[in-house]
Protein backbone atom coordinates (compact mmCIF):
# COMPACT_ATOMS: atom_id res chain seq x y z
CA UNK A 1 0.00 0.00 0.00
CA UNK A 2 1.84 3.27 -1.04
CA UNK A 3 1.30 5.94 1.49
CA UNK A 4 0.26 8.78 -1.67
CA UNK A 5 0.61 8.67 -5.23
CA UNK A 6 -0.36 10.31 -8.59
CA UNK A 7 -0.75 9.02 -11.98
CA UNK A 8 -1.30 11.94 -15.64
CA UNK A 9 -1.76 10.94 -18.65
CA UNK A 10 -1.82 13.98 -21.11
CA UNK A 11 -3.78 12.06 -23.80
CA UNK A 12 -3.21 9.29 -26.42
CA UNK A 13 -2.91 9.41 -29.99
CA UNK A 14 -2.28 7.58 -33.68
CA UNK A 15 1.21 9.16 -33.54
CA UNK A 16 4.77 7.71 -35.23
CA UNK A 17 8.33 7.94 -34.15
CA UNK A 18 9.12 9.83 -36.89
CA UNK A 19 6.52 12.41 -36.74
CA UNK A 20 7.64 13.98 -33.11
CA UNK A 21 11.15 15.85 -32.79
CA UNK A 22 13.05 15.53 -29.94
CA UNK A 23 12.68 18.84 -29.00
CA UNK A 24 8.94 18.31 -28.98
CA UNK A 25 9.54 15.33 -27.12
CA UNK A 26 11.39 16.89 -24.66
CA UNK A 27 8.64 19.69 -24.53
CA UNK A 28 6.16 16.80 -23.74
CA UNK A 29 7.95 15.26 -20.77
CA UNK A 30 9.11 18.61 -19.40
CA UNK A 31 5.32 19.74 -19.54
CA UNK A 32 4.11 16.08 -17.42
CA UNK A 33 6.83 16.79 -15.04
CA UNK A 34 5.29 19.95 -14.16
CA UNK A 35 1.92 18.23 -13.76
CA UNK A 36 3.62 15.41 -11.50
CA UNK A 37 4.97 17.75 -9.29
CA UNK A 38 2.48 19.90 -9.06
CA UNK A 39 0.09 16.87 -7.75
CA UNK A 40 2.43 15.32 -5.62
CA UNK A 41 3.11 18.38 -3.75
CA UNK A 42 -0.05 18.93 -2.29
CA UNK A 43 -0.36 14.85 -1.65
CA UNK A 44 3.03 15.71 0.52
CA UNK A 45 1.80 18.41 2.29
CA UNK A 46 -1.27 16.33 3.38
CA UNK A 47 -3.38 17.66 0.79
CA UNK A 48 -6.63 15.82 -0.94
CA UNK A 49 -6.69 13.53 -4.05
CA UNK A 50 -9.50 15.94 -5.32
CA UNK A 51 -7.09 18.69 -4.80
CA UNK A 52 -3.92 16.96 -5.82
CA UNK A 53 -5.76 16.02 -9.29
CA UNK A 54 -7.43 19.66 -10.15
CA UNK A 55 -3.00 20.88 -9.34
CA UNK A 56 -1.99 18.17 -11.59
CA UNK A 57 -4.83 18.90 -14.26
CA UNK A 58 -4.67 22.39 -14.10
CA UNK A 59 -0.63 22.46 -14.69
CA UNK A 60 -1.96 20.81 -18.08
CA UNK A 61 -4.57 23.23 -18.65
CA UNK A 62 -2.09 26.01 -18.75
CA UNK A 63 -0.04 24.32 -20.88
CA UNK A 64 -0.56 24.79 -24.94
CA UNK A 65 1.31 21.50 -25.78
CA UNK A 66 -1.94 19.75 -24.22
CA UNK A 67 -5.64 19.40 -25.55
CA UNK A 68 -6.83 21.27 -22.64
CA UNK A 69 -7.43 24.60 -21.69
CA UNK A 70 -4.95 27.22 -23.14
CA UNK A 71 -3.51 24.93 -26.95
CA UNK A 72 -6.96 23.35 -27.07
CA UNK A 73 -7.87 21.92 -30.35
CA UNK A 74 -10.40 24.13 -32.52
CA UNK A 75 -14.16 23.11 -33.37
CA UNK A 76 -15.05 23.59 -37.29
CA UNK A 77 -15.85 26.95 -36.70
CA UNK A 78 -12.32 27.83 -35.39
CA UNK A 79 -13.67 27.86 -31.77
CA UNK A 80 -12.62 26.30 -28.38
CA UNK A 81 -15.36 24.38 -26.18
CA UNK A 82 -14.02 22.27 -23.06
CA UNK A 83 -14.85 19.49 -21.18
CA UNK A 84 -14.20 18.84 -18.05
CA UNK A 85 -15.00 16.16 -14.67
CA UNK A 86 -14.08 15.18 -11.40
CA UNK A 87 -15.13 12.63 -9.39
CA UNK A 88 -14.38 11.89 -5.26
CA UNK A 89 -13.54 8.27 -4.82
CA UNK A 90 -14.52 9.09 -0.96
CA UNK A 91 -18.08 10.80 -1.22
CA UNK A 92 -19.31 9.54 -5.29
CA UNK A 93 -19.77 13.54 -5.35
CA UNK A 94 -18.98 14.52 -9.13
CA UNK A 95 -18.74 18.15 -10.72
CA UNK A 96 -18.53 17.92 -14.76
CA UNK A 97 -18.57 20.24 -17.58
CA UNK A 98 -19.91 19.94 -21.00
CA UNK A 99 -19.05 22.87 -24.40
CA UNK A 100 -18.00 25.56 -22.14
CA UNK A 101 -15.96 28.31 -23.63
CA UNK A 102 -14.03 31.08 -21.90
CA UNK A 103 -13.21 28.81 -18.03
CA UNK A 104 -9.30 29.51 -18.00
CA UNK A 105 -9.53 26.21 -15.75
CA UNK A 106 -12.76 23.80 -16.52
CA UNK A 107 -11.60 21.48 -14.05
CA UNK A 108 -11.75 23.86 -11.72
CA UNK A 109 -15.32 24.91 -11.91
CA UNK A 110 -15.80 20.88 -12.55
CA UNK A 111 -14.54 21.35 -9.00
CA UNK A 112 -16.84 24.17 -7.71
CA UNK A 113 -19.78 22.54 -8.93
CA UNK A 114 -19.09 19.08 -7.06
CA UNK A 115 -18.36 21.64 -4.01
CA UNK A 116 -21.27 23.65 -4.24
CA UNK A 117 -24.39 22.59 -6.66
CA UNK A 118 -27.10 19.83 -6.20
CA UNK A 119 -26.11 19.07 -9.92
CA UNK A 120 -23.72 16.88 -11.44
CA UNK A 121 -23.34 17.81 -15.04
CA UNK A 122 -23.85 21.86 -16.50
CA UNK A 123 -22.74 23.22 -19.90
CA UNK A 124 -22.58 26.23 -21.92
CA UNK A 125 -23.50 30.03 -21.03
CA UNK A 126 -25.21 28.25 -17.50
CA UNK A 127 -21.84 26.58 -16.50
CA UNK A 128 -20.45 29.62 -17.30
CA UNK A 129 -22.42 31.69 -14.94
CA UNK A 130 -21.56 29.39 -12.70
CA UNK A 131 -18.49 30.28 -12.92
CA UNK A 132 -18.98 33.82 -12.49
CA UNK A 133 -21.12 33.41 -9.50
CA UNK A 134 -18.41 31.60 -8.03
CA UNK A 135 -15.95 34.32 -9.62
CA UNK A 136 -13.46 31.81 -11.26
CA UNK A 137 -11.21 33.81 -14.36
CA UNK A 138 -12.67 33.96 -17.50
CA UNK A 139 -10.71 34.57 -20.46
CA UNK A 140 -11.06 35.58 -24.01
CA UNK A 141 -10.32 33.30 -27.33
CA UNK A 142 -7.26 35.17 -27.59
CA UNK A 143 -5.85 33.35 -24.36
CA UNK A 144 -6.86 29.79 -25.31
CA UNK A 145 -6.03 30.10 -29.18
CA UNK A 146 -2.36 29.38 -30.03
CA UNK A 147 -0.89 30.13 -33.82
CA UNK A 148 0.13 26.76 -34.23
CA UNK A 149 -3.78 25.56 -33.40
CA UNK A 150 -5.25 28.53 -35.66
CA UNK A 151 -2.64 27.12 -38.52
CA UNK A 152 -3.36 23.62 -37.84
CA UNK A 153 -7.50 24.50 -38.09
CA UNK A 154 -6.64 26.75 -41.51
CA UNK A 155 -4.62 24.11 -43.34
CA UNK A 156 -7.62 21.66 -42.45
CA UNK A 157 -10.64 23.99 -43.96
CA UNK A 158 -8.47 24.64 -46.73
CA UNK A 159 -8.01 20.81 -47.21
CA UNK A 160 -12.25 20.65 -47.09
CA UNK A 161 -12.89 23.38 -49.59
CA UNK A 162 -9.84 21.95 -52.39
CA UNK A 163 -11.97 18.46 -51.24
CA UNK A 164 -15.01 20.18 -52.50
CA UNK A 165 -13.44 21.99 -55.98
CA UNK A 166 -12.33 18.60 -57.21
CA UNK A 167 -14.07 17.97 -60.50
CA UNK A 168 -17.14 16.19 -60.11
CA UNK A 169 -17.52 16.98 -56.43
CA UNK A 170 -19.50 20.18 -57.20
CA UNK A 171 -22.98 19.82 -58.15
CA UNK A 172 -25.36 22.62 -59.21
CA UNK B 1 -7.60 15.34 -23.72
CA UNK B 2 -5.56 15.34 -19.55
CA UNK B 3 -6.22 14.05 -16.99
CA UNK B 4 -4.88 12.39 -13.19
CA UNK B 5 -5.46 9.91 -10.97
CA UNK B 6 -4.48 10.34 -7.18
CA UNK B 7 -4.82 8.20 -4.10
CA UNK B 8 -4.13 10.30 -0.95
CA UNK B 9 -3.09 9.95 2.60
CA UNK B 10 -5.98 9.46 3.94
CA UNK B 11 -6.89 6.36 1.63
CA UNK B 12 -9.22 8.61 -0.22
CA UNK B 13 -9.07 8.37 -4.23
CA UNK B 14 -9.84 10.98 -6.91
CA UNK B 15 -10.42 10.88 -10.52
CA UNK B 16 -10.02 14.31 -13.13
CA UNK B 17 -10.20 14.69 -16.79
CA UNK B 18 -10.06 17.74 -19.10
CA UNK B 19 -9.78 18.42 -23.14
CA UNK B 20 -10.52 20.78 -26.06
CA UNK B 21 -12.30 17.83 -27.67
CA UNK B 22 -11.90 16.54 -31.58
CA UNK B 23 -10.17 18.85 -34.14
CA UNK B 24 -13.25 19.80 -36.50
CA UNK B 25 -15.83 18.96 -34.20
CA UNK B 26 -19.10 20.39 -34.58
CA UNK B 27 -20.07 23.27 -32.02
CA UNK B 28 -22.18 21.09 -29.36
CA UNK B 29 -20.25 18.40 -29.48
CA UNK B 30 -19.94 16.83 -25.92
CA UNK B 31 -17.16 13.99 -25.58
CA UNK B 32 -17.13 11.37 -23.02
CA UNK B 33 -14.91 13.74 -20.49
CA UNK B 34 -17.99 14.73 -18.42
CA UNK B 35 -20.00 12.00 -19.02
CA UNK B 36 -19.28 9.83 -15.27
CA UNK B 37 -18.58 6.11 -16.28
CA UNK B 38 -17.72 6.94 -19.56
CA UNK B 39 -14.57 9.08 -19.48
CA UNK B 40 -14.29 9.71 -15.46
CA UNK B 41 -14.82 7.69 -12.77
CA UNK B 42 -13.55 6.92 -9.08
CA UNK B 43 -14.74 5.13 -5.83
CA UNK B 44 -13.01 4.36 -2.48
CA UNK B 45 -13.69 0.62 -2.69
CA UNK B 46 -11.96 -0.06 -5.95
CA UNK B 47 -10.04 2.16 -8.53
CA UNK B 48 -10.29 5.89 -9.87
CA UNK B 49 -10.40 6.14 -13.71
CA UNK B 50 -9.58 8.93 -16.26
CA UNK B 51 -9.89 8.18 -20.00
CA UNK B 52 -8.36 9.60 -23.63
CA UNK B 53 -9.08 9.12 -27.13
CA UNK B 54 -11.62 9.43 -29.70
CA UNK B 55 -14.75 9.84 -27.13
CA UNK B 56 -17.67 8.50 -28.86
CA UNK B 57 -15.95 4.93 -28.27
CA UNK B 58 -15.48 5.63 -24.96
CA UNK B 59 -19.22 6.64 -24.09
CA UNK B 60 -20.42 4.07 -26.36
CA UNK B 61 -18.37 1.40 -23.80
CA UNK B 62 -18.49 2.96 -20.74
CA UNK B 63 -15.09 2.19 -20.35
CA UNK B 64 -14.24 3.93 -16.61
CA UNK B 65 -16.61 2.07 -15.14
CA UNK B 66 -15.95 -1.28 -16.72
CA UNK B 67 -12.67 -1.03 -15.38
CA UNK B 68 -14.45 -0.95 -11.65
CA UNK B 69 -16.53 -3.19 -12.43
CA UNK B 70 -14.54 -5.78 -13.95
CA UNK B 71 -12.17 -5.01 -10.60
CA UNK B 72 -15.29 -5.64 -8.59
CA UNK B 73 -17.70 -7.96 -9.68
CA UNK B 74 -15.12 -10.24 -11.78
CA UNK B 75 -11.96 -10.35 -9.52
CA UNK B 76 -9.72 -8.51 -11.87
CA UNK B 77 -6.69 -6.84 -11.18
CA UNK B 78 -6.12 -3.48 -12.15
CA UNK B 79 -4.20 -4.12 -15.23
CA UNK B 80 -6.03 -6.94 -16.49
CA UNK B 81 -9.37 -4.67 -16.06
CA UNK B 82 -7.54 -1.55 -18.07
CA UNK B 83 -6.36 -3.69 -20.64
CA UNK B 84 -9.63 -5.54 -21.00
CA UNK B 85 -11.55 -2.83 -21.06
CA UNK B 86 -8.67 -1.35 -24.25
CA UNK B 87 -10.22 -4.20 -25.79
CA UNK B 88 -13.43 -4.22 -24.99
CA UNK B 89 -16.04 -4.69 -28.13
CA UNK B 90 -13.06 -3.81 -30.47
CA UNK B 91 -15.56 -4.97 -33.20
CA UNK B 92 -17.92 -2.87 -32.78
CA UNK B 93 -16.15 -0.11 -31.25
CA UNK B 94 -13.05 1.22 -33.65
CA UNK B 95 -10.92 4.62 -32.63
CA UNK B 96 -8.39 5.58 -30.62
CA UNK B 97 -8.45 4.22 -26.86
CA UNK B 98 -5.88 5.27 -23.28
CA UNK B 99 -7.44 4.42 -20.11
CA UNK B 100 -5.16 5.58 -16.91
CA UNK B 101 -6.10 3.67 -13.26
CA UNK B 102 -4.83 3.81 -9.97
CA UNK B 103 -6.30 1.17 -7.23
CA UNK B 104 -7.22 1.14 -3.60
CA UNK B 105 -3.18 0.81 -2.60
CA UNK B 106 -1.72 3.34 -5.28
CA UNK B 107 -0.99 1.14 -8.08
CA UNK B 108 -1.25 2.73 -11.53
CA UNK B 109 -2.49 0.96 -14.95
CA UNK B 110 -1.95 2.47 -18.25
CA UNK B 111 -3.96 0.97 -21.18
CA UNK B 112 -3.61 2.23 -24.93
CA UNK B 113 -4.53 0.82 -28.00
CA UNK B 114 -2.55 3.78 -29.98
CA UNK B 115 1.51 3.14 -29.29
CA UNK B 116 1.94 6.98 -28.24
CA UNK B 117 0.28 8.19 -24.64
CA UNK B 118 1.24 10.47 -22.74
CA UNK B 119 1.56 9.53 -19.02
CA UNK B 120 3.33 10.14 -15.64
CA UNK B 121 3.50 8.49 -12.19
CA UNK B 122 4.86 9.39 -8.49
CA UNK B 123 4.06 7.38 -5.31
CA UNK B 124 6.19 8.45 -1.95
CA UNK B 125 9.35 8.43 -1.45
CA UNK B 126 9.70 6.83 -4.84
CA UNK B 127 11.25 8.58 -8.15
CA UNK B 128 8.94 10.11 -10.67
CA UNK B 129 8.48 8.38 -14.23
CA UNK B 130 6.85 10.33 -17.36
CA UNK B 131 6.95 8.25 -20.84
CA UNK B 132 5.25 8.63 -24.33
CA UNK B 133 5.78 5.69 -26.11
CA UNK B 134 4.76 1.91 -25.82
Amino acid sequence: MKKFAIAIHGGAETTKPSELDNKKEEAYKDGLADALKAGYDVLEKGGSALDAVEAAVNSMERNPLFNAGRGASLTERGENEFDAAIMDGNTLRVGAVGAVRYVQHPISLAKVILQKCDYCLLVGTGAEEFALANNLSLKGPEYFVTPEKKEAWLDKQQNKVEKKRMPGSMTD
Amino acid sequence: TVGAVALDINGNLAAATSTGGLTDQLKGRVGDTPIIGGGTFANNEVCAVSCTGEGEVIMRGALAHEVYAMMKYAGHSLQAATEKAIQLHADKLQGDRGILSMDSSGKVAFGFNTGFMKRGYWAADEEPFVALWE
